[in-house]
């Protein structure tokens, strides 16, 4: 740790000030430096030598603050197809995205413009291609710009963000990628770096997103100054860390540079996280030229942190590592990932592992939750393609389906790591399913590949679909990347040699703690010389087991009385304590903590559901907030919904102003209109109709006055076989059907007026021609002194027949 | 609505034989040859000015014949694909 002062590091830009994502020079205000720039920069870290370039409209490379560290060669005109990256200029400054983007990796510092940026120091380029036709071919000529020349590509855009898309690189852009990874930087890897989307209203998912969602990119999430999630961000597996950006009205915005030579303090969603990442990898591969595009990602993995950013499901994965759907493995820290870059040692190869394809159908029945498993040796009988320890897993799936947005799929890892690969998209109503799509998780990162995986799929319809056609798992395939050899602490064998156990000395009481050390002291052994097991850490051990460990890499589990092992990652019901290396017990009820205290629970045990604002584990929700059975957590209702059940979406009631269509809570419109889903907005009925579900005739809910409703439809008068009734209530009249076998009936519907052919008029009612045909005189007499033909429900009963014999 | 793909008059043709064969193929069917696709080698880039820039409807007919060379190993007609900035 370094001791900032502020007054060591001040610059004369005079945004500088409004940087709060990057200093706290004012003690008064509030401070929010947790991305640890500055101390990067102290030891010396400040982006030289290393090229970043921003794919996207372009870049204003005579911007004042760009000018001096803007890159010819990290350049090119992808839409023009010259060198010169300059944005087309317009009235509206459509084009001033990339020139935003480009200013927070390396805006120049201390030149009394504007601000600075995170690698002041590096060069920077743009590659314009988003300023016209975008194909596959122009994806791959900007992804393959220059590679052994460009270090960071850092690209903020991406499919539609309107939660139905589900889209991603071409055939070309893939294998740009491809090429990128394996011979760019001079066989180090290109690093991409992505933004996560920006769909969070639209309820969209990044999964959906071929690019975030790719092994070869750096997805980044964003965060609101006090750590909330800002309403663009998008959810996913895929994310791997996040940086501050723009949040609600009463929270800080991000500055930068901006078109025509200004600077902006303008809504930033989560564009300026990417090349705010780029910025942060620059300066460690300034402290770190030989790092390649894993290890860039490992170090992302192991600096990255959850501070206060607040998220529903941060869990620890079965590596000891908190994660969330939200910022991946947290917020990014500039100072510890040159701090590791300094010292990093290279990661042992990559091994992908594909699992065989399991291509036996599967019906997703709606409102069910379907389970499949696979079990892997994770390629153990291939040496080239082991995987031991975990990168990134990917699931590729065939589905078919009516409605994709009612789908939900979760993998859950042989440590019980479970990754929501795709949540429930609302407004996602295509019927394509998903055709060998490729989600990807980086929650199970560094835990064992070998056991079960199971995937679970939910269906859960959002409107009423047709019963009959079912969603069909056709085929899936788990792929499993990694290493063989475990990343930080290849495999070694250890002898025992310090003889001093790894207890801490604050667990136990003084007097203890003297009889172990002396005890220690003067106690003879006969020294162990075989192979420790693989979770004991440098000290050695005295014999093979994992309680024979005399300190731990990961934690120690347990205690003097009971015995203690090493463990790779703390079991449920445990908190994993960094600083000692040790696992806690957590509260009873939480199944992951954060502390001790009962209001320290991250996640719950079976029957619990954990409350996000106090992190308290009970056994019931608060009103406005549903029981999330399988994240064991009470989730909010969404916001248009009064209460809910079991999804935020699947509303009861609704809040004043809205109304249930289906399960869902949406605006009431005025009459003559209703709530069009697809197009969001309220859309007006058929003029036959006062309120409808629809714009057809045939669907409305209320008529228009003078009208009748009948089958969804409103008529001016109604049919053959009908007669218009009151309800009360209601304020049209509806058709009702005459009695059975009635043509013609009068207006009160009581009588019939003229029966169906091969019935007769009876009393009001119509009786078969053919009923009773042999009823004889006494027979008759009987009825006639029952009344039976007077009594609706007798009417059929021989009353024709009597009649026609007098 | 669904939306509804966009062709344009660029293709992406992979000829092993290299950029010579390449710009002769291009010459033989009517193309301007716009060159190797960024890094991706015997990948190239071919533009057809007398095709519609944007149609709904993917252009078969002549280019059919450039499909069916027997030095073309691969041809994409390129659709518009709808980017975001974020």
């Amino acid at each position: 740790h370094l001791r900032l002062d502020p007054n060591l590091l001040y610059f004369n830009d005079p945004i500088w000030s409004n940087m709060w994502y990057l200093h706290c020079s004012d003690k008064s205000s509030r401070c929010r430096s947790e991305m640890n720039v500055m101390a990067a920069w102290q030891r010396g870290y400040t982006g030289k030598n290393v090229v970043v370039s921003i794919l996207d409209d372009g870049v204003e490379k005579n911007h004042p603050d760009l000018i001096h560290n803007y890159d010819p060669f990290a350049s090119h005109d992808v839409n023009g197809d010259d060198q010169d990256p300059s944005p087309r200029y317009d009235a509206s400054n459509e084009n001033k995205h990339g020139t935003r983007c480009a200013g927070e990796v390396a805006a120049s510092a201390n030149n009394s413009y504007c601000i600075v940026g995170i690698a002041y120091n590096a060069r920077i380029g743009g590659i314009r291609m988003l300023d016209g036709d975008v194909t596959d071919v122009v994806e791959a000529k900007a992804l393959g710009i220059r590679p052994d020349y460009i270090d960071i590509y850092s690209a903020s855009w991406g499919p539609d963000d309107d939660g139905k898309t589900v889209d991603g690189p071409g055939p070309l852009a893939k294998k740009a990628f491809e090429d990128g990874i394996k011979k760019g930087r001079k066989g180090l890897g290109s690093i991409f770096v992505w933004a996560s989307g920006n769909g969070g209203r639209e309820g969209d998912y990044c999964s959906c997103d071929g690019y975030t969602n790719s092994i070869y990119t750096i997805s980044i999430s964003s965060t609101t100054e006090n750590g909330y999630k800002p309403w663009y961000l998008e959810e996913c597996a895929s994310t791997l860390a996040t940086t501050y950006s723009s949040g609600a009205f009463y929270e800080r915005k991000i500055v930068t540079t901006d078109l025509r030579q200004r600077c902006t303090d303008d809504h930033t969603g989560t564009s300026v996280s990417a090349p705010m990442v780029a910025g942060v990898i620059a300066l460690a591969l300034e402290a770190n030229p030989m790092l390649n595009w894993r290890d860039i990602q490992h170090i992302l993995v192991k600096t990255s942190r959850s501070v206060h950013l607040r998220a529903p499901d941060w869990r620890i994965n079965g590596a000891g590592r908190r994660v969330s759907h939200l910022y991946g493995f947290g917020l990014v820290d500039a100072d510890a990932m040159v701090v590791e870059a300094k010292k990093w040692r290279t990661v042992p190869p990559q091994h992908v592992c594909i699992g065989a394809s399991d291509k036996r159908p599967r019906f997703i029945r709606a409102d069910q939750l379907i389970r499949t498993t696979t079990q892997t040796n994770a390629c153990a009988d291939h040496s080239g393609q082991h995987v031991v320890y975990l990168e990134h897993v990917v699931v590729k799936v065939t589905i078919s389906h009516p409605r994709r947005g009612d789908l939900q799929i979760n993998l859950i890892s042989p440590s019980g790591t479970k990754s929501q690969l795709l949540a429930r998209r609302t407004f996602d109503y295509s019927n394509e399913g998903f055709k060998n799509w490729e989600f990807m998780t980086v929650h199970c990162w560094g835990e064992k590949a070998e056991g079960e995986w199971m995937l679970e799929m939910h269906d859960i319809p959002s409107q009423l679909r047709n019963p009959e056609t079912q969603g069909k798992l056709k085929e899936w395939t788990l792929i499993l990347y990694g290493t063989a050899e475990h990343p930080y602490n290849p495999f070694s064998f250890h002898h025992a040699r310090a003889k001093a156990l790894d207890l801490s000395a604050g667990d136990m009481e003084p007097s203890k703690v003297a009889f172990f050390q002396s005890h220690l002291e003067f106690e003879e052994e006969d020294e162990y010389s075989g192979p420790c097991h693989m979770e004991c850490g440098d000290r050695g051990c005295d014999g093979p087991g994992s309680e024979q460990c005399l300190n731990c890499v990961h934690f120690s589990l347990g205690n003097v009385k009971s015995g203690r092992k090493c463990v790779s990652a703390c079991p449920l019901g445990y908190m994993a304590d960094v600083a000692s290396r040790r696992c806690r017990r957590c509260h009873r009820g939480c199944e992951a903590c954060f502390g001790r205290g009962q209001n320290q629970c991250s996640s719950c045990k079976r029957g619990f559901y954990l409350q996000p604002e106090s992190n308290t584990c009970t056994t019931s929700c608060p009103a406005g907030a549903y029981s999330e059975e399988s994240l064991r957590r009470c989730l909010k209702c969404h916001q248009n919904c009064k209460k809910c059940l079991g999804y935020p979406d699947k509303c009861v009631v609704c809040r004043d102003g809205f109304s249930l269509s289906g399960s869902m809570c949406v605006p009431d419109c005025e009459p003559g209109t209703f709530f069009n889903v697809a197009l969001m907005k309220c859309d007006k009925c058929h003029a036959t109709c006062q309120s409808c579900v629809g714009t057809g005739k045939d669907q409305c809910t209320q008529c228009a006055k003078d009208f009748h409703l009948h089958d969804w439809r409103c008529i001016p008068t109604c049919s053959h076989g009908f007669y218009s009734d009151d309800v009360p209530g209601l304020p049209h009249r509806i058709c009702r059907r005459c009695e059975e076998n009635c043509l013609i009936c009068e207006a009160t519907g009581k009588n019939c007026i003229k029966c169906k052919e091969g019935y007769s008029l009876l009393s009001g009612s119509c009786v078969t021609n053919h009923t009773c045909n042999n009823a004889d005189e006494m027979f008759c007499e009987m009825v006639k002194s029952s009344k039976l033909c007077e009594r609706k429900l007798f009417i059929q009963f021989c009353c024709r027949t009597c009649m026609l014999a007098g | 609505p669904v939306p509804r793909t966009v062709y344009s008059n660029h293709w992406a043709v992979r000829v092993p034989g290299g950029p010579e064969r390449a710009a002769q193929l291009a010459a033989k069917y009517g193309y301007l040859n716009m060159g190797q696709i960024g890094n991706l080698e015997n990948y190239y880039h071919f533009y057809h000015s007398k095709t519609i820039k944007r149609s709904t409807y993917s252009s078969p007919g002549r280019h059919n014949f450039l499909q069916m060379d027997p030095d073309v190993d691969w041809v994409q007609q390129q659709l518009i694909k709808k980017r975001v900035k974020r």
